[in-house]
């Protein structure tokens, strides 16, 4: 099945 | 000292409304630029950005630039107590323990205040890059919560295909499957218009339980702005009429 990414994984963290 | 009057308070309201199921607590950052906050789901798959100009507020005053940590539901319990044709002014000092909403009835008949204790919370701010986006889709608000309730009542996520012929948005679940397509149709009012601005065809899913949550902001404006590219977090734009924007970013589904 499909797995949710992280939204981290596309943005910049601080 | 901070200080923003809105003549139309519900517009506050509203946008509270569209943040606070998504999430618990936020920093709100003043500054002269405006009312502004950027503030991600617990499990870091949405996150939520909001802009209010400070030149669509009828009285804006930001001495230095301050950040102010809410609990979101009970900002909403405050400002529910607001009229909806009131006039709401937020102020803080410098200091920063409290924000006070004062609301203001049209006759000015009725003036409450209400001080909320603002609250230390650890933000991670994250950086946004400027991106082209392959799929551009602009479609009334109303078609789009529709879209999202109806196929969460069949499937847990949705697969948005845009194309040149229209945006198709599919679920699968135990009780079968479903699909709905919007044509692009620009012959009618402005504002129910389904416009498509296309460089690639583009396929992504997502789950619905977070669609779901952003049109909560569907009263903020007529229309949403979907903005999708392979692999990439989809945007879904609200804008708020001379004021801002409501803005989501919902991770997509990957395939292992």
């Amino acid at each position: 099945g499909a797995e949710q990414a992280s939204l981290l994984s596309f943005f910049k963290g601080p | 000292m901070f200080e923003a009057r809105l003549v139309q308070g519900s517009l506050l309201k509203k946008v509270l409304e569209s943040i606070k199921d998504l999430v618990t607590d936020a920093n709100f950052d003043c500054s002269n630029n405006g009312f502004a906050l950027q503030a991600m789901d617990s499990s870091h798959v949405s996150l939520v950005a909001l802009l209010l100009r400070s030149d669509g507020f009828e009285h804006y005053r930001c001495d230095r630039n301050m950040t102010m940590g809410m609990n979101l539901s009970n900002m909403s319990k405050m400002l529910k107590c607001a009229g909806n044709e009131d006039i709401i002014t937020m102020k803080a000092d410098d200091t920063g323990d409290v924000v006070t909403f004062m609301f203001e009835s049209p006759d000015q008949d009725k003036i409450s205040d209400f001080e909320l204790k603002l609250m230390d919370i650890d933000s991670e701010h994250l950086g946004i890059p400027d991106t082209e986006y392959a799929a551009t889709v602009k479609m009334p608000s109303s078609e789009f919560m529709r879209i999202c309730r109806d196929l969460s009542s069949i499937g847990d996520t949705v697969t948005i295909s845009v194309s040149k012929d229209g945006v198709k948005f599919s679920t699968t679940g135990d009780i079968g499957q479903a699909n709905i397509t919007c044509r692009q149709n620009t012959s009618v009012d402005k504002e129910e218009q389904t416009i498509i601005e296309l460089q690639e065809p583009v396929t992504l899913t997502f789950a619905l339980r977070y669609l779901n949550s952003f049109t909560k902001a569907t009263p903020l404006a007529p229309t949403v702005q979907l903005q999708m590219s392979k692999e990439l977090p989809v945007v879904v734009q609200y804008l708020i009429a001379d004021m801002g924007y409501v803005r989501y970013y919902l991770a997509p589904k990957i395939e292992d």
